[in-house]
C-alpha cells in the first residue's frame, strides 16, 4: 500500500450503455490484478461509466504493469495535478 | 465584468446585440469545472429565470456549510465535488478549518469563474472604488453545473483523476458547454494521455456535442507556452480592455506622470522621495524592488522609488512590505510596463511605472537636493483612446506538441476582472474582486458559446470554436492592429491570440463554418500516428487508418500553420453555409511574407442544395531560406460576411526533424 499511488486505468469509449455493469467490469478487471473482488472495491478511487469507461485506483508499478497488458486496456497512467490560471 | 461585456459588443442596454436574440442564454447549461461556488453570492441569484432545462439529469449535492435543498436554485442547478483523486495523492486528510468538503468555495476562483461565464446582473459593484458597474455574466440566463475538483491545497490544486471523474459526470448530465480555468505545465502530455485529463475528457465532450472550452495558461509572453493543445477544444488567450486604473505622480518640480495602481486613497500630499542608491561597484543594486533593505530613519514619512526587471508579482510585494515596514507612505515601483494590477497589502500606495517614467523620476531625485512628490489615488478611465492588447502573461504558441494545430484560438478579456469572489478570497472586498489571468478570458468566451448555442442549438462545437475565430477582431474599433504585450510590444500575431479578440455579435452570424465530425477527429489521430486499435477504442467503433498517413495539415480547422514549408504544398479545407442559401463568396489573400498562395476554386457558389463545398489551397515559398514564422490570411466573403482564418507560415529548407513525421 505504501507504494501504490493513484493509477488511471482507460478503456476508450464505452462498450454498451449500463453504467452498474460497466462499474462491475472494471472491478472484475482490477480484479484479475490484485487478487479478489473485495480487494479491487478497496482499491477503486472513481469508475468512469457516463461519458467514458475506465477507473482510477491505487496501484504499485507492477500492477499498474500488468494492468496495461491486458486486452481492452487502452493505457495506465499515473495520476497528476493541473493548476488554476 | 463591469466593462468587459460592453468592451465586446454587449452592452445589456442595446437591444440589438446577441444577449438579447438568445435570451441571454436560456435553456443552455454551463459546467465550470473549478474550485466549486459560493451560492449566496448575488451573481447567482434566479429572480427572473424559468424552470431547470428538462435536458438537466444531474444533482446537487450537501456537504460542508452546502445545504443542496438551499444553495441550489434554478442558477445553480447542480454542484458536486471530486477529490479522492487528490487525496489519495495529498496523503493526509484535507484541512477543514480552511476548505469545505463540499462544492462551497474556500479559494474564490470557481466563483469569479462562475459569475462570469453565467452570473445574473448584479448593480452598483466596484473593487476599492474602481470599475464601478454592473457585473454579469456572459449568458446571464443561462444555468450552473459546478464541478468543484480544485481544492485550496498548495496554491490549488487538482488532479487528472478528479478532472476525469467530473467530465464523466458532466457528460452524463447534460451540460452544453464546459469551462475549465485550469492548466498543466510545459512539457506537455500528449492529448490521448490521461495525464492530462483535459484533453481525454473533452474530447469525449466533444464527441457528444458539448464545447469545451479551456484556459491557455499564464506562462506567458515566451513563445511555445501554450496548453490546453488539443484541436477539439477552444483555447483561450488572455486581453486587456478598453479600461484603465491611472493615478497622478506629481514631482516636487510641478511635473506630472501617470501610474497604474489599486488602492482607495487617501491622497498623499507633498511627502520626501526616494531612491536607495548605495556607494560602491553597483549603485543601483540597493534600489532593486525584491531586495529592498530599508532603515527606518532613512524611509519612514517617505515614498520610494525602485525598479524591477521582474515581471511576477513577488518583486512589488516584497518592496511593499519593506517600505510599509520601514514607515514609508508610499511605493513607485518601475518595471516593464504591464497591465494586470492587484493592490497591495492592506491598500498600501504603491503605483507601477514604466521605465521610461522611473527613470525621469529617478533623474529629478538625483537633480534635486529634497525631492518631493504627491501620489492621488487611481482613476477608472474606460474607453477611447484605450486599446486592447494581449496580455503579458497570455500563454503564445505555436503549440509545442503539434506545430501544425494553431493556439491559442482565440483571446478574450482577462485582466483585471471584477466578479463575484468567495468571501474567504483574501483579495476580496464586498464578496468581490478583481482578477487577471486566463483563468478569467476562458469564462468569458464560455459565456459567449452559451448564447451561440441558445441561438443556434445544432452547431457542433467545430462550427461555433469556426465563428468565433473566423470572426474574431484584429484591429481595434479604430481599425489600428492590435498590440501583444511582451518586451518590447509588439503586433499582436495569431501566436498570440489566434483568429484574434472575440467578436460575440459577429460570431452568431458567421455565414461560413469549417466543421469537423468524428471522422476529422480520427484523421487527426491517425495523422498523429496513433495506432488502429488504440483510436478505435477511444472512438467506439473499428478504425483504420489509411495506409498512406493522413496530413495535420488537412484538419479542417479555421486557421493554417505550417511549420515547416519545403516544396509547395496543398492542403484540403471545406466550407458550410450557414448563412442565407444563395449566396457567392469569393476569396481574397492576404499572403504571409516570401510565400505565394492560391486558392482554388477562388469563388464558392452555395444554393438551397449545395451547402458545403471543398476547396483547397497551395502554399510555396518565394526564397529558399530558412524563416520564422510570416503571418497572412484567407478570408472568403459574400458582401455581408467576411470569414477570415489565419495564415502562419515558416520556411526551412534545412530542417531540424523529419517534416514528413507531421
Amino acid at each position: 500500500a505504501a507504494n501504490s499511488q493513484v493509477h488511471i486505468v482507460y478503456l476508450g469509449e464505452r462498450q454498451h450503455d449500463n453504467p452498474k455493469l460497466l462499474t462491475d467490469t472494471h472491478h472484475d478487471l482490477l480484479a484479475t490484478i490484485v487478487g479478489s473482488k473485495e480487494l479491487a472495491s478497496e482499491l477503486m478511487v472513481y469508475s468512469y461509466r457516463h461519458g467514458f469507461s475506465g477507473f482510477a485506483a491505487k496501484l504499485t508499478e507492477s500492477q499498474a504493469q500488468k494492468l496495461s497488458e491486458l486486452p481492452g486496456v487502452v493505457r495506465v497512467i499515473p495520476n497528476s495535478l493541473h493548476k488554476l490560471q | 465584468t463591469t466593462r468587459s461585456w460592453d468592451f465586446l459588443g454587449l452592452s445589456s442596454q442595446s437591444p440589438s446585440n446577441i444577449l438579447h436574440k438568445s435570451s441571454m442564454g436560456d435553456g443552455v447549461i454551463i459546467g465550470v469545472l473549478d474550485t466549486g461556488i459560493w451560492p449566496e453570492s448575488e451573481s447567482f441569484n434566479e429572480k427572473g429565470l424559468g424552470p431547470v432545462p428538462s435536458h438537466w439529469k444531474g444533482v446537487c449535492e450537501s456537504g460542508d456549510r452546502f445545504n443542496a435543498t438551499i444553495d441550489c436554485n434554478r442558477k445553480i442547478i447542480g454542484a458536486r465535488w471530486f477529490i479522492d483523486g487528490l487525496l489519495a495523492e495529498y496523503g493526509k486528510p484535507l484541512n477543514r478549518s480552511t476548505e469545505f468538503l463540499s462544492p462551497r468555495d474556500a479559494h474564490g476562483h470557481g466563483t469569479h469563474t462562475s459569475s462570469t461565464a453565467a452570473g445574473s446582473f448584479v448593480t452598483n459593484v466596484s473593487y476599492k472604488g474602481l470599475g464601478h458597474g454592473t457585473i454579469k455574466g456572459g449568458a446571464p440566463n443561462a444555468r450552473l453545473a459546478i464541478y468543484k475538483v480544485c481544492w485550496k491545497v498548495l496554491g490549488g490544486q487538482c488532479s487528472s483523476a478528479d478532472i476525469l471523474k467530473a467530465f464523466d459526470e458532466a457528460i452524463h448530465d447534460g451540460v452544453d458547454v464546459l469551462s475549465l480555468s485550469i492548466g498543466f505545465s510545459i512539457p506537455l502530455f500528449s492529448e490521448v494521455d490521461e495525464h492530462d485529463g483535459i484533453a481525454t475528457g473533452s474530447f469525449h465532450a466533444v464527441a457528444r456535442g458539448i464545447t469545451v472550452v479551456c484556459a491557455a495558461a499564464n506562462d506567458g509572453p515566451s513563445a511555445e507556452t501554450v496548453q490546453n493543445t488539443a484541436p477539439w477544444i477552444i483555447t483561450v488567450a488572455a486581453s486587456t480592455m478598453d479600461r484603465s486604473f491611472p493615478t497622478s505622480i506629481t514631482l516636487g518640480n510641478n511635473k506630472t506622470f501617470l501610474g497604474l495602481a489599486m488602492f482607495t486613497g487617501p491622497e498623499i500630499g507633498f511627502a520626501s522621495l526616494i531612491y536607495p542608491e548605495s556607494k560602491g561597484l553597483d549603485p543601483t543594486a540597493a534600489g532593486v524592488c525584491q531586495s529592498l533593505s530599508l532603515s527606518k530613519t532613512m524611509v519612514a514619512g517617505k515614498v520610494v522609488l525602485c525598479f524591477t526587471t521582474v515581471s511576477r508579482r513577488t518583486a512589488i510585494t516584497s518592496a511593499s512590505a519593506a517600505v510599509k515596514e520601514a514607515g514609508g507612505v508610499g511605493l513607485i515601483v518601475a518595471k516593464n510596463p504591464s497591465d494586470v494590477l492587484y493592490p497591495c497589502n492592506e491598500d498600501f500606495p504603491c503605483i507601477e511605472v514604466d521605465y521610461e517614467i522611473g527613470t525621469r523620476i529617478l533623474f529629478y531625485i538625483r537633480s534635486t537636493r529634497s525631492p518631493l512628490v504627491k501620489l492621488r489615488p487611481p482613476k477608472t478611465f474606460i474607453g477611447k483612446p484605450l486599446s486592447a492588447k494581449v496580455a503579458y502573461f497570455s500563454s503564445r504558441g505555436p503549440n509545442s506538441i503539434t506545430p501544425a494545430i494553431l493556439k491559442p484560438d482565440i483571446a478574450a478579456p482577462g485582466v483585471n476582472i471584477l466578479a463575484a469572489t468567495s468571501p474567504l478570497d483574501a483579495l476580496g472586498e464586498g464578496g468581490y474582486v478583481m482578477h487577471s489571468g486566463t483563468s478569467m478570458s476562458t469564462p468569458h468566451v464560455a459565456g459567449i458559446v452559451a448564447l451561440l448555442k441558445a441561438m443556434h442549438p445544432n452547431w457542433s462545437p467545430a462550427a461555433i470554436k469556426s465563428a468565433l475565430v473566423t470572426t474574431a477582431w484584429r484591429n481595434g474599433p479604430s481599425g489600428l492592429p492590435i498590440f501583444a504585450e511582451g518586451s518590447p510590444q509588439k503586433l499582436a500575431n495569431p501566436f498570440d491570440f489566434g483568429g484574434g479578440i472575440m467578436n460575440p455579435n459577429g460570431a452568431a452570424d458567421p455565414g461560413l463554418v469549417y466543421d469537423i465530425g468524428k471522422a476529422g477527429y480520427m484523421q487527426y489521430l491517425c495523422a498523429r500516428g496513433y495506432n488502429n486499435s488504440a483510436i478505435s477504442r477511444l472512438v467506439g467503433q473499428n478504425t483504420k487508418c489509411p495506409i498512406k498517413k493522413p496530413s495535420i495539415l488537412d484538419m479542417n480547422l479555421p486557421s493554417i500553420t505550417i511549420p515547416s514549408l519545403k516544396n509547395p504544398i496543398t492542403i484540403k479545407r471545406s466550407v458550410t453555409n450557414v448563412g442565407a442559401p444563395e449566396s457567392i463568396y469569393r476569396a481574397t489573400i492576404e499572403p504571409p511574407i516570401g510565400t505565394i498562395v492560391s486558392v482554388n476554386p477562388n469563388a464558392l457558389v452555395f444554393n438551397s442544395t449545395v451547402r458545403k463545398l471543398d476547396f483547397t489551397i497551395t502554399i510555396s515559398a518565394i526564397h529558399r531560406m530558412n524563416t520564422g514564422y510570416y503571418f497572412g490570411s484567407l478570408s472568403w466573403a459574400d458582401g455581408v460576411h467576411v470569414v477570415r482564418i489565419p495564415l502562419s507560415v515558416r520556411t526551412e529548407f534545412l530542417q531540424p526533424y523529419d517534416a514528413n513525421d507531421d
